[in-house]
């Protein structure tokens, strides 16, 4: 057991039981700060944990952030536990984060997919998907990434289980997405909606199942070149921004397009760092640059949404 | 554990749309159980693909037969996954 947050090492990658065991730690010695919440259980019944950051208040305006929605992304998992970390101990420190959390409230979920979590440190650790059992076909899992209520079924995903991007019987039929529904929908009052991936380095918001540009794409557009500008002036590290359809492929039923048009209108994807040499297998001595510049990006983000509310 | 012994991830830097074509059509192959880490989408984005060892001539071929030029990223992803998972059970000890 982690006996503090300070022996963690946060430049490894860690199992689930061990993130979990850690979020236990950072709660104990942020108690003025985080709780745990369970939101829910994953398909092979593993609990879903959401880290609440908040001062008081009753469903104050909260920012969303979820990594690690697919398994084998290892680095985004990894840079959301440094990131918590930093948000508990920078809050009292870093007057902006303070003031932010001073009047709004951080969820983050970092195990989004925890069965394929598990599956890639137990059995394959190229696993992408959720481990659902698909009736009448050999292959497990869906794309939790196409299974949301967005365009669902549309271009960019598949209809045959045994794809890496199967879209699933029908939207919000993986109870991992539904749980994150359930909560986003019942609280109610989520202004921004940001998702953790890796990698490719790029910055993304709605749409993914449409190539029409959002209403609000010119501001969207200028908050996250903003963002990545600062986040390049760390290591110089190159990112792109746009929309999912213009700067990879048209992809339904993905999570930002759903939260974009539940009405969340601050809704971005990252493509964490790629070094060119290593795709999912990023080094661990990797992790703590990558979180480091992301999190100049996360900040301006929460920032702009904290400062420009609707 | 899924081992990937042999299993290559090539690196192809796209140049034009009609390799963007070849790519994509190299995508619905499915015998030779391709796993696509980045997609065919554009010349401005590379593609990554892992290789299982079994399909490497034949993907090698096709990228060679169509002049489109690769580099090999990770030569056998298990050695990486090993010293991977070696560096885990260091930090876990």
């Amino acid at each position: 057991m982690e006996r503090n947050t300070k022996s963690f090492n946060f430049g490894a990658y860690h199992r689930l039981e061990t993130i979990y065991s850690w979020m236990d730690t950072l709660v104990a010695q942020h108690s003025n700060l985080v709780t745990k919440l369970e939101i829910g259980r994953s398909y092979e019944n593993r609990p879903m944990y959401v880290l609440k950051f908040s001062t008081g208040g009753n469903k104050r305006p909260a920012i969303w952030i979820d990594t690690g929605i697919h398994s084998r992304e290892w680095v985004s998992q990894a840079t959301g536990v440094w990131t918590a970390n930093k948000i508990a101990t920078d809050y009292g420190r870093d007057a902006s984060l303070t003031s932010l959390l001073n009047t709004m409230d951080i969820y983050m979920l970092i195990l989004a997919n925890p069965d394929g979590y598990v599956h890639t440190h137990t059995h394959d650790r190229m696993w992408r998907k959720t481990r659902s059992q698909i009736p009448g076909s050999v292959c497990r899992g869906v794309d939790p990434n196409r299974n949301w209520d967005a365009g669902f079924g549309g271009p960019g995903a598949s209809s045959s289980p045994c794809s890496e991007s199967y879209h699933g019987p029908s939207a919000h039929s993986e109870v991992e997405v539904k749980n994150v529904v359930n909560l986003i929908k019942s609280h109610g009052n989520f202004k921004a909606f940001i998702s953790v991936h890796a990698y490719s380095q790029l910055l993304m918001y709605p749409y993914g199942y449409s190539c029409w540009n959002v209403p609000h794409q010119p501001e969207l557009d200028s908050v996250g070149r903003a963002a990545v500008k600062k986040l390049t002036s760390l290591y110089g590290t190159q990112y792109k921004v746009g929309s999912i359809c213009n700067i990879i492929y048209p992809a339904s039923g993905g999570s930002i397009d759903w939260s974009y048009d539940t009405g969340i209108k601050y809704s971005f994807a990252f493509e964490l760092r790629d070094t060119g040499r290593y795709g999912f297998i990023l080094p661990a001595n990797q992790i703590i640059p990558t979180a480091s510049e992301t999190w100049l990006a996360l900040k301006h983000i929460m920032e702009y949404v904290r400062d420009d509310p609707y | 554990d899924r081992i990937f012994t042999g299993d290559q991830v090539i690196r192809i830097d796209v140049q034009s749309k009609e390799q963007v074509q070849l790519l994509r059509a190299l995508e619905t192959e499915e015998e030779l159980e391709l796993d696509f880490w980045l997609h065919p989408v554009s010349t401005e984005r590379p593609v990554d693909i892992r290789v299982p060892r079994s399909s490497l001539s034949s993907v090698k071929g096709y990228l060679h037969d169509h002049n489109i030029p690769f580099t090999v990223m990770i030569d056998d992803l298990q050695e990486l996954l090993n010293q991977e998972r070696a560096e885990m059970e260091v930090n876990q000890m």
